[in-house]
């Protein structure tokens, strides 16, 4: 364990909590789109499987849990308890488009060819475009609420923290994983358009609208 | 190369 593999479970931590709390305290989704949180409810379930089979330590575990009990809080929050305030008329990315070539995709590339493993690689190409859903409701509705903003923000800056621990690893571990950097460099990168308007809007006051 | 274990990575 390292600072920013630290620091990025508890950024990405954080993005769960705003999330789960946004929509909880208000009582609605408005903004949300629940098919990028159906995404990630699956990516936790098909990469977090090995806690049926490895120990790794009772960090690991723990947060495995929290992730996929949020996960699935918050996909229930959005399609039962508040399907009201879901705005699915905005929420119309089509994500077969992702699941499929992914599932494809991790089927010929992959570290191992066992079923774990391909759960295992089909989850982290998956969550490296997870978020495209949401960040294409927010293209179409032009603005996104504050909270939704720091959920944003602090969901891309934990896999730009793993980046670095990647790279911390590799010097002084000689640990890499090929795979999970390539899928974590493009997930950063889908960030970058968002990172900026956070940077130049958000941190300055103002509303985090697009020009329609 | 892959880590010790095979993902101790959250």
């Amino acid at each position: 364990m390292n600072i920013f593999r630290l620091t990025g479970d508890l950024s990405h931590l954080a993005a769960i909590i705003i999330l789960l709390l946004k929509i909880w305290k208000t009582r609605s989704c408005a903004g949300i789109s629940g098919k990028s949180q159906i995404l990630f409810a699956l990516v936790f379930t098909t990469r977090y499987l090995d806690l049926l089979t490895s120990f790794i330590s009772l960090y690991n575990t723990s947060m495995k849990f929290i992730y996929i009990g949020c996960a699935y809080a918050t996909v229930y929050m959005i399609y039962a308890k508040f399907k009201a305030t879901y705005d699915g008329n905005h929420d119309t990315f089509r994500v077969e488009f992702l699941v499929v070539p992914i599932g494809g995709l991790a089927f010929l590339v992959n570290h191992d060819f066992s079923p774990l493993e391909i759960l295992w690689t089909f989850s982290i190409y998956l969550e490296s475009v997870a978020i495209l859903p949401q960040l294409f409701m927010i293209s179409k509705t032009g603005e996104a609420e504050t909270i939704t903003t720091h959920y944003l923000f602090f969901l891309g800056l934990y896999r730009a923290l793993y980046l670095m621990n990647w790279i911390w690893r590799f010097y002084f571990e000689g640990f890499f994983d090929m795979i999970a950097i390539v899928a974590g460099v493009v997930q950063t990168i889908l960030y970058c358009d968002f990172f900026y308007l956070y940077v130049t809007k958000v941190l300055k006051g103002k509303k985090l609208s697009l020009p329609a | 190369m892959i880590g010790r274990t095979k993902h101790d990575e959250l």
